[in-house]
């Protein structure tokens, strides 16, 4: 574990306890992706499976945990709560998410590690959480107006990541052959991804103005 | 260098 590593953990921690917190207290979902808290979902189901079968650590598993149950209980929330469903915006949350689903199967069947079932589904996460966020930023390009609770979410969100990529680069100078590509390039796709929006939520921030996103 | 020491990340 480097300080890379935890902070970029402590940002996704945070990250998802914004949008519970938004969730839970103002039950409301406004701006929040479905789809995008579906694929999450999946990207954890699917990247957790050791869950069972290898400990790590009680870190390890508590975050697995934290992860997994508050990545389900969004989608629990968002499709079935009687109040929040309703602040749940359908019409705008259109991307097919399956359109990324099942590439990104396509892709871990033929580029992994290693072809057993764990290992390709433990890829295919990989694949499928660099491109999750998607729906979630399409829908804030539609929905214009971005509450400061969505806006931190996504901000927390895609800054994990990028602390991972420096946790990467410092396992790379301090462990011998720790040389990753897929997960490397899965890392730098996933973030940049985020660009656009961390430049306009940087000039929001700046200019103390409220987060807009241009058409 | 197998994925293996990557399986202690998140």
């Amino acid at each position: 574990m480097n300080i890379f590593r935890l902070a970029g953990d402590m940002t996704h921690l945070a990250s998802v306890l914004v949008l519970l917190l938004k969730i839970h207290t103002i039950k409301s979902c406004a701006g929040v992706s479905l789809k995008t808290q579906e694929l999450y979902a999946l990207v954890f189901a699917t990247r957790y499976l050791d869950i069972v079968t290898d400990f790590i650590s009680v870190y390890n598993t508590v975050m697995k945990l934290i992860f997994l149950g508050s990545s389900f209980s969004i989608v629990w929330y968002i499709r079935h709560h009687r109040v929040v469903r309703r602040s749940y915006d359908k019409d705008q949350d259109t991307f097919r998410h399956y359109l990324l689903m099942i590439p990104c199967m396509l892709l871990a069947l033929f580029v992994h590690e290693k072809f057993t079932f764990k290992e390709v589904m433990w890829t295919f996460s990989l694949y499928l959480e660099a491109v999750a966020i998607l729906p979630q930023l399409v829908l804030l390009q539609r929905t214009r107006n971005i509450d400061n609770l969505t806006g931190q979410y996504v901000f927390l969100l895609g800054a994990y990541r990028g602390l991972y990529i420096f946790n990467w680069i410092y396992r790379y100078f301090t462990e011998p052959h720790f040389v990753h590509w897929i997960t490397w390039i899965a890392g730098v796709v996933q973030t940049l991804l985020y660009a656009d929006f961390f430049y306009y939520y940087f000039e929001s921030w700046k200019n103390n103005v409220r987060l807009q996103l241009p058409a | 260098s197998s994925n293996q020491d990557l399986k202690d990340e998140l």
